[in-house]
């Protein structure tokens, strides 16, 4: 599963 | 979303809003470094590079583009404002910041979550950021007088971080699989940095005295 990098923070 | 990721941006924004009102209504820099402030430029030109691909939230990318367009003003009006450039003392300001920024593009090209350029560009802001602040520390030993907002903006600027890792710390417990460890020990590392200008901060906030770094 591509672990798709989540960059949710500032 | 919790509540210290949010008072962690809202310190931060405030620690940019501190830098920008004292430029801007005082038209000085006296007691800033540039070279942190373009490495900042640097952090946020590289960290947001999805700003226009990945919409998250309207947060988000209100936030972002506020950071972006701070952090470049104000090495803009340190670099060319007739009045606020005269206040910079490029003399003291002499932190080779070069030499920061290719270790840490090394170091990203090396230990990084995915090898892919956004997510290598993404690390290097990381690093970048956990030694951004050390050019302007050093200005700080060298400046004698420290005046008071130079003082809030770095104080704001080390707080945020140190609200990031409470944040770090509350998605672990309750958000599954919540692991970043390059993150977590470069902004841990970044917090460090800031260790003795808190203590010498809240010394003199509670002997209520002139803040003083020893030289």
């Amino acid at each position: 599963l591509e672990t798709f990098l989540y960059h949710d923070e500032l | 979303m919790n509540i210290f990721r949010l008072a962690g941006d809202m310190t931060h924004l405030a620690s940019v809003l501190v830098l920008l009102l004292k430029i801007h209504t005082i038209k000085s820099c006296a007691g800033i470094s540039l070279k942190t402030q373009e490495l900042y430029a640097l952090v946020f030109a590289t960290r947001y590079l999805d700003l226009f691909t990945d919409y998250i939230s309207l947060y988000n990318t209100l936030m972002k583009l506020i950071f972006l367009v701070s952090s470049f003003s104000i090495v803009w009006y340190i670099r060319h404002h007739k009045i606020v450039r005269r206040s910079y003392d490029k003399d003291q300001d002499t932190f080779r910041h070069y030499f920061l920024v290719l270790p840490c593009f090394l170091l990203a090209l090396v230990i990084n979550e995915k090898f892919t350029v956004k997510e290598i560009m993404w690390t290097f802001s990381l690093y970048l950021e956990a030694v951004a602040i050390l050019p302007q520390l050093v200005l700080l030993q060298r400046t004698r007088n420290i005046d008071n907002l130079t003082g809030q903006y770095v104080f704001l600027l080390g707080a945020y971080r140190s609200l990031y890792i409470l944040n770090w710390i509350y998605r672990y417990f309750t958000e599954p699989h919540y692991v970043h460890w390059i993150t977590w020990i470069s902004g841990l590392v970044q917090t460090l940095l800031y260790a003795d200008f808190f203590y010498y901060y809240f010394q003199s906030w509670k002997n209520n005295v002139k803040l003083e770094l020893p030289a």
